[in-house]
């Protein structure tokens, strides 16, 4: 089972 | 006062075509550096980031930093009312809510302007600081096109993995399974024909192919696309606008739970 990670998850907020 | 004139004006319609089912609403920003903008996906797994540098314009004035917020499919509808060797340029006063499009043909002979309404959008900006990949491959970018294609009839993910022997591309579905392996082959006649592997580990992850099927809009816009893959990092995969600067889409990985 594969889970999609969010780009949020590797970039944050600036 | 925002005034853009871009002489290859289909260069600003491929774009828009690159985007527009990725994204729905985004900000364009527009500094002394260029005209940029980056935007998510609605689920937030895919991010586009576009450039167009200021010197790739004929004129180019852009007074103070501005940023427009646009409905993608809306500027892709006013752009389609474009030639392809039309003229673009690109008007906004400072503080205005409306944007102005203005083609012009090549004799000069017609000129049509259209005016839209700017949204406001609330803008969610990343960071993406500079990074070291595991793998960077460049390749024709018709090539990338076609094994996402050609994948995603099979299956609905792809493994792309980087090794030695080359990046292969794997996927599985009810009918069976399949795999593309694409080696190193620097003796082409044209460098953009070249498939070049700069490897410093070896990497394999996973993505949904549906995502990479809509990077591949933007084919287009270069003959050659390069795809950076760490493990710990969401790809990237650019196509360089000749003279002007780039199209960067990043996609998350899926990562078994």
């Amino acid at each position: 089972q594969c889970i999609q990670k969010r780009i949020s998850e590797y970039f944050s907020r600036v | 006062m925002l005034e853009l004139r871009l002489v290859q004006g289909s260069l600003l319609k491929k774009v828009l075509e690159a985007m527009k089912d990725l994204v729905t609403d985004a900000n364009f920003d527009c500094s002394a550096t260029g005209f940029s903008l980056q935007a998510m996906d609605s689920s937030h797994v895919a991010l586009v980031a576009l450039l167009l540098r200021s010197e790739g314009f004929e004129h180019y004035r852009c007074d103070r930093n501005i940023t427009m917020g646009m409905n993608l499919n809306n500027v892709s509808k006013l752009l389609k009312c474009a030639g392809n060797d039309d003229i673009i340029t690109i008007k906004a006063d400072d503080g205005g809510d409306t944007v102005t499009f203005m083609f012009e043909n090549p004799k000069q002979d017609k000129i049509s302007d259209f005016e839209m309404k700017l949204m406001d959008l609330d803008s969610e900006h990343l960071g993406i600081p500079d990074a070291e990949y595991h793998a960077i491959v460049r390749m024709p970018s018709l090539e990338f096109s076609r094994i996402c294609k050609d994948l995603s009839s099979i299956g609905d993910t792809v493994v792309i993995s980087v090794t030695k022997e080359g990046i292969k591309f794997s996927t599985r579905g009810d009918i069976g399974n399949a795999n593309i392996v694409c080696r190193q082959n620097t003796t082409v006649d044209k460098p953009e024909e070249a498939t070049v592997i700069q490897m410093n580990e070896a990497v394999s992850l996973t993505f949904a192919l549906r995502y990479l099927n809509s990077f591949t809009k933007a084919t287009s816009l270069s003959e050659t696309v390069t795809i950076s893959l760490s493990s710990e990092l969401p790809l990237v995969a650019e196509y360089k606008i000749a003279d002007m600067g780039y199209i960067k889409f990043y996609l998350a990985p899926k990562i078994e739970d």
